[in-house]
């Protein structure tokens, strides 16, 4: 069989399907200062995945601003530098008018996806700590 | 009461793969 660390080479998707993985790509991210892309986006996952019913709306909107206010409102970010301005401002909407939808943070999610996966991935393949660990 | 932190960790928590 394939080792794990091999498979973390086919695509960002395989690397992020293995909790391993997942931490040593976290690890080379935190060096260069943007953990947060990883967290992010593993926030939009996990936001997604709360279905919305009467016993959790509260949770759901509690955590919407939660993402906005740490990732996406502060400009300087490096989460909130990749995201398209129009996408920051649908967000922003959807926060200050209380629609709080699943897919609100699908778009800022896949323009973060795009980033890495053209960025910080191949970077990381040739990195040392990802090297040494093969 | 969960703070914004709890909630924002926990919910990057649930999107991670399970150990295999």
């Amino acid at each position: 069989p394939t080792p794990p660390y091999l498979r973390w080479a086919e695509s960002l998707h395989s690397l992020l399907d293995d909790q391993d993985g997942i931490n040593l790509f976290r690890t080379f991210l935190k060096q260069e200062d943007c953990a947060d892309l990883l967290d992010f986006w593993f926030a939009c996952s996990g936001f997604r995945k709360l279905e919305p019913n009467n016993s959790n709306e509260e949770k759901r909107l509690k955590l919407a601003k939660a993402i906005y206010k740490k990732y996406i409102l502060d400009n300087n970010g490096i989460v909130s530098r990749q995201i398209k301005p129009a996408t920051k401002s649908f967000i922003k909407d959807c926060v200050m008018k209380q629609q709080i939808d699943p897919a609100m943070f699908d778009q800022a999610q896949t323009e973060i996806q795009a980033m890495m996966e053209e960025n910080t991935y191949p970077v990381f393949l040739k990195s040392d700590i990802y090297l040494e660990y093969t | 009461i969960d703070s914004e932190d709890d909630l924002l960790q926990e919910c990057i928590s649930s999107a991670m793969p399970k150990k295999k």
